[in-house]
């Protein structure tokens, strides 16, 4: 059973997961169609930046972050941003889009100049996301989750972040339970994808380094 | 323009400034 504190906890997450989205305006340059390739790099180096400004603005609003010591805030958005960011397009890719805006998006990222040895595992991401058909509380306390990583290189007191993180993780596991009935696993799959992430953030910088050579 | 800016340049400006304000 969740709580009514649990429940208004939940709710102040997930109401800031779905304020701090990517402005619409930069959103819809990523569908025009035509582009050189360095529009492409331009564009999409304009997307991460509005993904990091996004994200860092949903994190103020997870209950006690900003409690946090200051530069514990800053190794935690820094440990944490490329993961989340995936998470979140993950989710744009997995929900309806209007006809043919996925081929679109898609075909951008895959003309981006990133080899093809981390766009197979980074599609492969995207494609498991989606199979999970997560609601959109799980959505938001998942990424909530995921900035709320007491491991963080640089992370000074990580039992503060660990008492912020707990009951996110407490929600979760019921939410997974009662929106899941019946797939006993679900909870565990979800945490297995935070997995997959850490191994997609590793593969991160030497992906950045090949884009920007190519 | 944006793509000079480290990660961790756009997370202290990003923490610092209220863009709801």
């Amino acid at each position: 059973v969740i709580t009514k504190d649990q429940q208004a906890f939940m709710n102040v997450i997930l109401d800031a997961y779905n304020r701090h989205q990517i402005p619409p305006d930069v959103a819809k340059k990523l569908l025009q169609e035509q582009y050189s390739a360095e529009e492409n790099f331009l564009l999409l180096t304009e997307m991460a930046t509005s993904q990091v400004q996004v994200l860092v603005e949903f994190t103020k609003h997870i209950p006690g972050f900003l409690s946090l010591d200051h530069e514990d805030q800053i190794a935690l958005l820094k440990g944490s941003a490329v993961e989340a960011s995936f998470l979140r397009s993950a989710q744009v890719f997995s929900s309806k889009m209007p006809n043919g805006h996925t081929e679109v998006l898609e075909e951008r990222i895959r003309k981006s100049g990133i080899s093809e040895e981390f766009m197979t595992p980074m599609f492969n991401f995207y494609k498991t996301i989606g199979e999970l058909h997560m609601v959109e509380e799980e959505q938001a306390l998942l990424t909530a989750i995921t900035i709320m990583t007491p491991d963080r290189p640089y992370v000074k007191d990580q039992q503060a972040v660990e008492r912020l993180q707990e009951p996110m993780l407490d929600v979760l596991r019921k939410l997974c339970a009662l929106h899941h009935p019946h797939e006993p696993q679900y909870f565990a799959r979800l945490l297995g994808r935070l997995t997959e992430l850490r191994t997609l953030n590793h593969y991160h910088a030497e992906m950045l380094t090949s884009w920007r050579m190519n | 323009p944006a793509s000079n800016l480290g990660l961790e340049d756009i997370i202290r400006k990003a923490l610092m400034g209220n863009l709801e304000e």
